[in-house]
């Protein structure tokens, strides 16, 4: 089955999220 | 936090609500993959918000989604 998904999408940015470190 | 609920969803702006989906599933796809966490995200913010939804619900059906977002990611990036 061929994937639905677009590796061309627009990267999600979030707002409120601090990455671990 | 509580659980995003399709209500809470639904009484958002259109533009607000994939922003919404978005702030609950990154910290989730990023346990899983930290590099590639911003990409995957919004490949999986093109599904429909309903079916969005219950993946923030079923741990199993995110991690079949973020796996099946990297082959189609690998397979993008080997035919450039």
């Amino acid at each position: 089955r061929k994937s639905t998904l677009n590796p061309n999408a627009k990267e999600f940015n979030p707002r409120s999220f601090s990455q671990p470190k | 936090q509580e659980p995003l609920t399709a209500s809470m969803v639904a009484a958002a702006l259109p533009h607000e609500q994939k922003q919404m989906i978005g702030e609950r599933l990154y910290p989730l796809v990023y346990e899983i993959h930290s590099q590639l966490a911003n990409k995957i995200t919004g490949m999986l913010l093109e599904i429909d918000s309903s079916e969005l939804l219950l993946m923030l619900e079923s741990p199993e059906s995110l991690h079949a989604k973020v796996e099946e977002a990297l082959a189609v990611l690998q397979a993008h990036q080997a035919m450039e």
